[in-house]
């Protein structure tokens, strides 16, 4: 519904006589708490749908006086390059964003309750209003979009507004959480013009610490998601190796960012890599390395390469990980968790579940194009890790019922007949069902797992081992070994849990790996082998 | 292959935390800090 | 075949959900490729908050005069004794404000030259008897903050050294 008539120029005015005060060298605050009064006894701050306007107006206003007239060239003057470089070098005068945003910054600070708003309805309102102008401008404007306004705007804000310390001030986590909400609104999917401004503000150091450390991990899922949709967005191009150079670009400035996590927040790395190894396709092997070798700051890791380590003797390895993510949603989602848990209870010989099982993991032709496999992938990982974390609680609860010492999953052949059991029939029906390409993600869904010392790191090593010893064909011992190889030989970090694993496969005789024919298939893959097997100690 | 990471401008050796002087995904220098001009206590 | 799935099957998928599809993504990231965050859209205008502002009668102007900062007035400074003295309290006392940056810059034109580890201002009184790629020694007239043996008077004075060594990698 179009604004009331004289409602633009009227919010002209006020912005003008705004910017006005902005201008003058020094201002006490007796003057910004008059003008903001005076808007609220207009009627402007109740929060509806005037507000709504009021704010829309402004913003339009203060971004249309941000950027100063391009200086003007026939089109075909310039080679797309250096219009590239023009934009790049646009004069930006910042002065009436700037305004605009210490408006808000005023008003969330002199707004009276007793007037009938507050902080905490206005802001979410005014992040809203802001989000749809520039989903709007973004839609309107598409290749000639400038995201740098906006973004000038978003760090005013979160210098002003974000930064007060949320454990202290616990209305800041909602000023944190309203931020949050409003990077979800304007993820990359949804505005891929901004991905980089957006990318940069989710990443600011005003932002991020503050809402991974404040009464963590309360602020946690809010990040996540928004690492799960920066995620969403790059997954297609990332699937291959060859990346254009923007995409390039966002690529290792998303490396920046998780760096600064696996150094800072490593366990928020740590509780949620199952719905990160979700949304980062199998090649980005490097990328995915970085979040599966996260591990908790008060533990040390063992160097793999120690000789003769007794890994079951490790405290840690008996404890369970915390998962944060939804291990099982995909499952439910599916409507297969009810006959995995039935199989898994009463493990029925000859049932077609588990011969019907690959059939689930097939995506419809329509999606298999989007999703650039056939395979529906967090299904597989979701399969996995539900399965193990199933196996690997009964067996606790086993051992505890028979008062023996908890039992070790051991490297060597398998002890407990459990183990073999229910959970290991599924893995090894897949294994031996699945095609090249599903067993390839089958097997990274077990790989995923291999991380610091924990349960689930001991027993998909188990899990892989023993798919490897007992395996009917060479192509699964060969796949078995490229899925933990390929995470090897990229450049560092490698987790943990993949290193003992390897370590384990090439030095245990059971295993027999080096008589194993595709280990000399090439010169250079003999090399490849002797070389890692070296850097594994 | 990856790349070394260790040539993206962040001292991962670092015991303090990085996000403070976090600059930004797209820069591998450190974000400046306010310049802390000390007066010599002499002087004061 | 057996590892990493191939490259991507390509093919842009409908829009799912106010989503837009692959191409048309890329397409706007390679446009949001050349108007990238510059890091002075991060930068905001230091306003400087005197730390031990100076009370004075609500009659005197409670607010810097503009033109301290215009360079020409910190030029006009530079061109007598006094004026210097000018320049050596702004940079002492007025730190990380436009201002400051002014003064170092004129005390600079005027060849007084900032000394990191004393932080102290130098000024060749002759001309030095040593030079070399790593330093220079000579006799040097130098801003200090004196303050007398008995403790009985202190101040800001101009003092003489000799036989100083003013190490390069000290200059500013």
């Amino acid at each position: 519904v179009a604004d009331p008539a004289g409602f633009r120029d009227q919010v002209a005015v006020l912005f003008s006589d705004w910017c006005r005060i902005c201008e003058l060298p020094a201002t006490n605050d007796s003057v910004y708490s008059h003008y903001i009064s005076q808007l609220q006894q207009s009627g402007l701050l109740k929060g509806d749908d005037i507000t709504d306007r009021f704010f829309r107006i402004l913003m339009e206003l203060s971004v249309s006086h941000c950027v100063l007239p391009e200086q003007v060239s026939a089109p075909g003057s310039l080679s797309l390059q250096s219009a590239q470089q023009l934009q790049q070098v646009q004069q930006l005068s910042y002065f009436s964003i700037d305004s605009y945003a210490k408006l808000v910054v005023l008003i969330m600070k002199f707004c009276s309750v007793d007037q009938g708003s507050s902080k905490a309805i206005l802001l979410p309102k005014i992040l809203s209003v802001t989000v749809r102008v520039i989903q709007k401008d973004a839609e309107e404007k598409k290749l000639s979009f400038n995201p740098r306004p906006y973004f000038r705007l978003f760090v005013n804000w979160l210098l002003d507004l974000a930064s007060l310390d949320p454990v202290v001030d616990s209305a800041n986590f909602q000023v944190l959480t309203s931020f949050a909400n409003a990077f979800h609104a304007l993820q990359p999917l949804k505005v891929p013009g901004w991905s980089f401004a957006w990318l940069e503000l989710v990443s600011h150091r005003s932002f991020m610490p503050k809402l991974l450390m404040c009464n963590s991990p309360k602020g946690w899922p809010f990040f996540q998601r928004l690492l799960v949709d920066l995620f969403k967005f790059m997954e297609p191009y990332l699937r291959n190796a060859e990346l254009g150079e923007p995409v390039h670009f966002l690529y290792k400035g998303t490396l920046r960012v998780l760096l600064v996590l696996l150094h800072d927040f490593p366990e928020f790395l740590c509780d949620y890599h199952f719905s990160f190894c979700d949304v980062i396709p199998p090649s980005c092997i490097q990328m995915r390395n970085v979040i599966l070798s996260a591990f908790p700051r008060n533990m040390r890791l063992p160097d793999p390469s120690t000789p003769n380590l007794k890994i079951d003797l490790l405290a840690e390895i008996s404890q369970s990980p915390r998962i944060l993510s939804d291990v099982d949603g995909a499952l439910k989602a599916k409507q297969i968790k009810a006959e995995i848990d039935e199989y898994l209870k009463t493990r029925p010989e000859g049932s077609p579940f588990l011969t019907e099982l690959k059939q689930r993991f097939l995506l419809p032709q329509s999606e298999a194009n989007l999703a650039g496999t056939r395979y529906n992938v967090p299904l597989i990982n979701s399969l996995v890790l539900y399965v193990g974390m199933q196996a690997i609680q009964q067996l606790q609860s086993k051992s505890s019922s028979q008062h023996a010492p908890a039992q070790q999953i051991t490297h060597g052949p398998p002890m407990d007949i459990f183990l073999v059991g229910a959970a290991m029939d599924i893995f090894q029906s897949l294994i031996k069902n699945l095609d090249t390409e599903g067993r390839y993600l089958f097997l990274n869904a077990v790989a995923n797992q291999l991380r610091y010392p924990n349960n689930h790191t001991h027993y998909f090593s188990f899990v892989l081992l023993y798919l490897f010893a007992e395996a009917s064909q060479d192509i699964i011992q060969e796949q078995i070994t490229r899925v933990l190889l390929e995470r090897l030989i990229v450049n560092r970090p490698h987790p943990w849990g993949l290193l003992i694993t390897f370590i384990e496969l090439i030095k245990n005789p059971r295993y027999n790996f080096w008589n194993r024919s595709f280990t000399r298939c090439a010169p250079e893959i003999e090399k490849l082998f002797e070389s890692v097997s070296r850097s594994c100690g | 292959l990856g790349i070394d990471l260790t040539t993206l401008g962040l001292n991962l050796n670092s015991s303090d935390n990085l996000h403070k002087t976090f600059g930004s995904p797209w820069s591998d220098e450190p974000a400046r800090g306010e310049p802390e001009y000390c007066i010599p206590s002499c002087y004061c | 075949d057996l590892g990493a799935i191939g490259d991507n099957l390509g093919g842009s998928a409908g829009n799912s959900g106010g989503m837009h599809d692959q191409i048309y993504n890329m397409q706007m990231l390679e446009a949001a490729f050349y108007k990238l965050p510059q890091p002075k859209d991060s930068e905001r205008v230091k306003s400087y908050v005197p730390r031990h502002p100076a009370v004075t009668p609500p009659s005197y102007p409670q607010t810097q005069a503009p033109i301290i900062d215009n360079p020409a007035f910190w030029e006009r400074l530079g061109f007598d004794p006094i004026g210097t003295d000018t320049l050596f309290f702004a940079f002492y006392y007025q730190q990380n404000t436009y201002q400051q940056y002014l003064a170092a810059r004129e005390l600079k034109r005027q060849s007084w030259r900032y000394h990191k580890k004393y932080n102290t201002w130098f000024q060749r009184h002759e001309e030095p008897k040593v030079t070399n790629d790593e330093y220079e020694k000579g006799t040097y007239v130098y801003f200090d903050f004196h303050i007398a043996d008995d403790g009985s008077q202190h101040g800001w004075c101009q003092r003489i050294k000799t036989e100083f060594t003013f190490e390069y990698n000290y200059l500013e």
